[in-house]
């Protein structure tokens, strides 16, 4: 799954993902992708957010709105990833999946849940610091 | 130190951070960028979780989910399970461009997108019907079936309702098969 969120220079946040989904899933199935505030969420006042994992136990925790609602009170978009994840693990420990944010004024930050094999999560920002598609990563 | 505009997505999908950044250097807007950033993942496939040829269901298609949402004015639009259609994020903003609704599902959602102009395509490849051909032999494992007979862990389908297991079955994750 991509999940991207873009703030441009005035503040103006949109975000969005794209997938295909989950493996061998039964025909039918739609995944958290494409449920807003749980695929991906934005609002220009407060921030964006994007999600990406196990779609079948993410999207019932909304977690890109939990982690937009988390900023829009001053919280950091480190910090507001790692609640949305800490929120879904206390209810399922060994879930797949990770979150990137980022506030209105150009803060972001990414935050995932460590489990056997998944222990960083990789992603890229782009802004005029970077001038190039910087990819980078964090500790789950 | 934070600067604007930024452009920030999920994996090492740098491609994708690129188109959406040449976007807004064009002067588009930030829903132009994320259109931009996430289609180009669907034709690239990026890490073979986006777009076509990836991620077969029980039947070996493969269906899209995207979505795409204005922070400005809160609209969003969005597809799930769309078939035979690769520009999934587009069609999504069409769904919020040219209805009043915010979510399409399935074969009619393939139809909306025939209606605006989009492609219809198969989404299966070569690597898409190797992959489902394997599973097959694999006795469909694995899947996504549970208190089901015949044992799902064991056998393909079809399936029929079964007894309910009071522990759940334990299941490998593979980070490489989900959204």
């Amino acid at each position: 799954t991509i999940g991207m969120v873009v703030i441009g220079r005035d503040g103006q946040i949109a975000a969005g993902t794209s997938t295909n989904g989950a493996n061998y899933k039964v025909p039918g199935r739609v995944g958290d992708s494409p449920i807003a505030g749980a695929g991906s969420y934005a609002e220009s006042a407060a921030g964006g957010a994007a999600a990406t994992g196990n779609g079948d136990v993410m999207m019932r925790f909304l977690p890109s709105y939990l982690a937009v609602e988390l900023m829009r009170i001053g919280t950091e978009p480190s910090t507001a990833c790692e609640t949305a994840i800490s929120r879904i693990k206390r209810h399922n420990p060994g879930f797949f999946g990770a979150i990137i944010c980022a506030n209105s004024t150009g803060h972001y930050g990414a935050a995932c849940n460590k489990i056997p094999g998944f222990t960083r999560f990789p992603f890229v920002v782009y802004n005029s610091q970077t001038n190039t598609p910087l990819l980078q990563s964090v500790d789950c | 130190r934070a600067t604007l505009p930024l452009v920030i997505n999920t994996w090492e999908f740098q491609h994708a951070a690129d188109a959406a950044w040449r976007a807004l250097q064009a002067g588009g807007s930030v829903m132009d960028a994320v259109e931009k950033g996430c289609s180009r993942c669907e034709a690239e496939q990026c890490d073979g979780s986006v777009g076509f040829g990836g991620h077969p269901d029980e039947r070996g298609e493969t269906t899209l989910d995207a979505m795409i949402m204005n922070g400005n004015t809160m609209e969003v639009g969005a597809v799930g399970d769309l078939r035979r259609i690769k520009n999934a994020i587009s069609v999504a903003r069409a769904v919020m461009e040219h209805t009043e609704h915010t979510l399409l599902v399935g074969e009619s959602a393939s139809q909306f997108a025939e209606n605006m102009g989009f492609t219809a395509e198969d989404l299966t490849t070569n690597n898409s019907i190797s992959v489902f051909t394997q599973w097959l032999k694999d006795n469909c494992q694995p899947n996504n079936r549970k208190n089901v007979s015949p044992d799902p862990s064991k056998y393909c389908g079809p399936y029929k309702p079964g007894p309910t297991l009071k522990h759940r079955r334990r299941r490998e994750i593979d980070i490489h098969a989900h959204d």
